[in-house]
């Protein structure tokens, strides 16, 4: 699911 | 965190720092777009509003909250100062933001991953960052006086997007399960609007003079 996905980016 | 990634980010806050070093030292920002960072400032606010409902990491955090502070002191500089909003080139300075954001606020309504506030405000903060550095290229090609530490500003801006993208083709090998290809597409764009730009800079840098544009 893409809205899951951690933001663990800059 | 892998290599590429470290020194994305270390090349995005050396750049902050060489923008600073340059506002504070000349006590100048000619050459310098307030439009450029103030969608940088834009881009920042809205990503970052995850720092009141997410945590990563100590690093994360630090990062961003570092990324926030000098975007702002930059632009209260460039505002404020008595002796440095003097030598803000306004004239010359003339991109408009809606330009920009309208464009890309419309396309975070439209491509997301999920219709909420905080993931549109973040999927344009993506898209914006992806053209935030126009604004900043245009004022380049204008006054074409460009001094080394604008240059070297926009080099290392321009690094940090490269460095990130061989941080994605790493990941992409690494972690089957990180798929972002919204940030990706961003990337791309934004890498490649760097690229005219590189290639005067490396030709101005192996003639070993300032860079200059035609």
């Amino acid at each position: 699911e893409p809205s899951k996905l951690e933001k663990d980016e800059l | 965190m892998n290599l590429f990634r470290l020194a994305g980010d270390m090349s995005h806050l050396f750049s902050i720092v060489l923008i600073l070093l340059k506002i504070y030292t000349s006590k100048s920002c000619a050459g310098l777009s307030m439009k450029t960072q103030e969608l940088y400032t834009l881009v920042f606010v809205t990503r970052y509003l995850d720092l009141f409902y997410s945590y990563v990491s100590l690093y994360n955090t630090v990062m961003k909250l570092i990324f926030l502070a000098s975007s702002f002191g930059i632009l209260w500089y460039m505002r404020y100062h008595k002796q440095v909003k003097q030598t803000y080139d306004r004239e010359q300075d003339t991109f408009r933001h809606y330009i920009l954001v309208v464009p890309c606020a419309v396309l975070a309504l439209i491509v997301n991953n999920e219709l909420s506030v905080t993931e549109v405000l973040w999927t344009f903060s993506i898209y914006l960052e992806a053209v935030a550095i126009l604004p900043q290229l245009v004022l380049l090609q204008r006054t074409k006086n460009v001094d080394n530490l604008t240059g070297q500003y926009i080099f290392f801006l321009g690094a940090y997007r490269a460095l990130y993208i061989l941080n994605w083709i790493y990941r992409y090998w690494t972690e089957p399960k990180y798929r972002q290809y919204l940030v990706w597409a961003a990337g791309l764009v934004q890498t490649g609007l760097y690229a005219d730009f590189f290639y005067y800079y490396l030709k101005s840098w192996q003639a070993g003079e300032k860079l200059r544009l035609p």
